[in-house]
């Protein structure tokens, strides 16, 4: 099964 | 302070109800561009940004920022008491405790007013790059519904694949598998029935069908749903409103 990604190793945060 | 008039009580009650399944507490954050809010999931897998913007409100007046911490449950019960044709005033004070709801209808012999208990919700925003996608795919918003329902029955994952032939969301499961391709179509008599597609570069990825259906929600805010895809970026998928938007980002699924 494929691995979920999180946003968080895309997006920085603020 | 605030106050807000929407003329259509249903521009707010939509916006709630296409993402009260995806966050529960959120920030709306009034400044004079509108109303914004951007929040994520408790996975942090997908985010949602929305905007309405001031030139969509009768009347709209913010003397300076204002966060308001908002349950979109709660908010939820308070909207339902508003009829969609009704007109919607929204005020609050400089750091309110209470949001004011107030509900008009359109024979103006009915006038509901509720105050909403405010939350303390320290929210981290996230910065959201510019980006230069290899893909941008505008399509009918019921067709990418209909798709995204129709393979979640098979998989809970779907492979997305755009080229300059199409767009095509292939998936595998136990019962089975399934692929839908959908060619470029223009479609000039009714533009928002077709299907055109951008291609810089073609992409390929693979994406969460539940969180997808539920961004499908939001189905009801556009006729049309614009679909922008970048190989290991974040997929966007945007319903754009007449004075506004709400976006979603949904972090892709890495395979072997």
């Amino acid at each position: 099964e494929h691995g979920q990604e999180t946003l968080d190793a895309f997006f920085g945060s603020l | 302070m605030l106050e807000a008039r929407l003329e259509q009580s249903s521009v707010l009650k939509k916006v709630v109800d296409a993402i009260k399944d995806l966050v529960q507490d959120c920030n709306f954050d009034c400044n004079d561009s509108g109303i914004q809010l951007q929040a994520m999931d408790n996975s942090h897998v997908a985010l949602v940004a929305m905007h309405l913007k001031t030139e969509g409100f009768a009347l709209y007046r913010c003397d300076r920022n204002i966060a308001l911490g908002i349950n979109l449950v709660s908010l939820q019960k308070v909207l339902r008491a508003a009829q969609n044709e009704d007109v919607m005033t929204l005020k609050a004070e400089d750091s309110p405790d209470a949001l004011s709801l107030v509900f008009e209808n359109s024979e103006n012999d009915r006038i509901s007013e509720y105050d909403l208990k405010l939350m303390d919700i320290d929210q981290e925003h996230l910065g959201i790059p510019e980006t230069e996608y290899g893909a941008t795919v505008k399509m009918p918003s019921a067709e990418f519904q209909r798709i995204c329902r129709d393979l979640s029955l098979l998989s809970e994952s779907v492979a997305i694949e755009a080229t300059k032939e199409g767009i095509k969301f292939s998936c595998t499961g136990d019962i089975g598998k399934g692929a839908v391709t959908l060619r470029q179509n223009p479609n000039v008599e009714k533009p928002e029935l077709g299907t055109t597609i951008e291609l810089q570069e073609p992409v390929a990825l693979t994406f969460s069908l539940k969180y997808l259906v539920n961004f499908c929600k939001a189905s009801g805010l556009s006729n049309t749903v614009t679909i922008s895809l970048s190989n290991e970026v974040p997929l966007l998928i945007e319903y754009e409103m007449e004075h506004g938007y709400v976006r979603f980002y949904l972090a892709p699924k890495i395979g072997d």
